[in-house]
């Protein structure tokens, strides 16, 4: 309503009430707006306002948004359920710092296949992220890649793979091929029972790419598994031919943001209403509770 | 006086005298609809958002109404400047609105949005749900 403040001042709605091209429709032509008229930005309520903010034609020029990857859906889902109630309100959960958590799936990936796939070959394959949602009031706390695979082998043991990932620097100056700045080489171990995903924490890997604000995230994965696990004899002969879903790249971060939510911060919650009075006693009307009038 | 005016004029009607009293005590009956809580709840789907926002499925942003009574004292915390703003409203000068009924304190709520770029965040918002009421 044209009296809500705050919003109104700032075009600074939260994200997710920049509804898209259908909504918009709906409200403008609730609203009876002329539809991408400058002179109607200033009556706009807030949420159209924040729409407005795209560009001259507003919604119009809002591409479709892309579907997510299932998995990568399922995932987020879990991780929903274990942070928030049914009802949205987050959990305390202690010493938990994110307030926010980003899932990219990768943009591109090409997967050099070797000549003849033989037993215990490496797989390579590489990947590029692109980070341009992260925000600069966004700090990094924890970035994990999630793998999984596929195996077309009925197995019920467990499958260990050695991975060698590097981080490709783009330098655009110079048309060389992309040089290899970082590389991290690890093993992860599983059983394909479950297909749970296999988390990697490449936290100190991305921190000084997200540090300096990098947008696009280029890496190569080699590696090669063999069944059993790493204790046990995992000879070569037990290599098995596995397929690499590409993996997702987790981000949990600390939105600084005046409309996060910042855990602890005593001047946010708790605070004391302004009146020298003290908060007033249980049962009081500002409760809701009618029987506390008297 | 009631009682002087029957003396004087036994036939005046004691209504009268009733009438006055009730008057009198209306200003301090508190309102009815007196300025609290109220509960509301919206899906996002019927805002046909729910392409975008996949959870959670509902939400309660509540909100604030009534009207806020003279008397306020220490129920809803409400600093001294808003009795003076009832008094100016009735004795010196009604364009001054009376006090607003209004959120006092608010919780957080978690949501799971998909992106344009179709990477999907689960972002806290502060200040989503109302859970307090006061006069201002």
């Amino acid at each position: 309503s044209p009296r809500s403040r705050g919003w109104e001042d700032s075009a600074e709605a939260p994200g997710f009430l920049a509804a898209p091209e259908d909504a918009a429709n709906q409200l403008s032509a609730g609203l009876q707006l002329p539809q991408g008229e400058a002179p109607a930005h200033a009556l706009l309520p807030p949420l159209l306002k924040v729409l407005h903010n795209r560009g001259p034609r507003g919604w119009h020029s809002e591409a479709p948004r892309l579907q997510p990857d299932s998995r990568a859906l399922r995932y987020m889902k879990r991780l929903y359920r274990m942070s928030a109630t049914r009802d949205g309100i987050p959990k305390a959960q202690r010493g938990r710092l994110y307030n926010t958590v980003r899932l990219f799936t990768p943009c591109w990936e090409c997967e050099h296949r070797p000549a003849h796939l033989g037993k215990g070959d490496v797989h390579s394959v590489d990947f590029l992220f692109n980070l341009d949602r992260v925000t600069a009031l966004e700090h990094l706390l924890k970035s994990v890649l999630l793998y999984s695979f596929d195996t077309s082998v009925p197995i019920s043991s467990s499958i260990t793979c050695m991975c060698h990932l590097s981080l490709k620097e783009h330098d655009f100056s110079s048309q060389v091929c992309p040089s290899i700045s970082h590389s991290l080489a690890f093993s992860l171990h599983f059983d394909v029972r479950k297909r749970k995903w296999v988390e990697m924490d490449v936290t100190s890997f991305l921190q000084p790419l997200i540090a300096m604000n990098r947008r696009n995230v280029h890496m190569a994965l080699n590696f090669t598994c063999l069944m059993g696990d790493p204790q046990g004899s995992t000879k070569l002969e037990n290599a098995v031919n596995v397929t690499l879903v590409p993996p997702s790249l987790l981000l949990y971060l600390n939105d600084t943001s005046e409309q996060a939510y910042h855990r602890g911060s005593s001047l946010r919650h708790g605070r004391k209403s302004s009146s020298p009075l003290v908060d007033p006693p249980k049962g009081d009307r500002g409760q809701g509770n009618p029987q506390g009038k008297r | 006086a009631s009682r002087q005016r029957r003396n004087e004029n036994p036939k005046a009607a004691p209504a009268t005298s009733a009438r006055n009293l009730s008057e009198y005590l209306k200003q301090f009956v508190f309102p009815q609809n007196e300025c609290e809580l109220h509960s509301f709840r919206l899906s996002f789907s019927q805002l046909r958002w729910d392409r975008w926002i996949i959870a959670p499925h509902r939400y309660s942003p509540q909100f604030c109404r009534g009207e806020c009574p003279r008397a306020l004292g220490h129920r809803y915390g409400s600093p001294v400047h808003t009795m003076v703003q009832t008094l100016i409203y009735e004795r010196l000068d009604p364009s001054v609105p009376r006090p607003s009924c209004v959120p006092a304190a608010y919780s957080p709520l978690s949501v799971l949005t998909i992106e344009p770029d179709g990477s999907i965040v689960y972002k806290e918002y502060e200040d989503m749900i109302a859970t307090k009421c006061t006069c201002r």
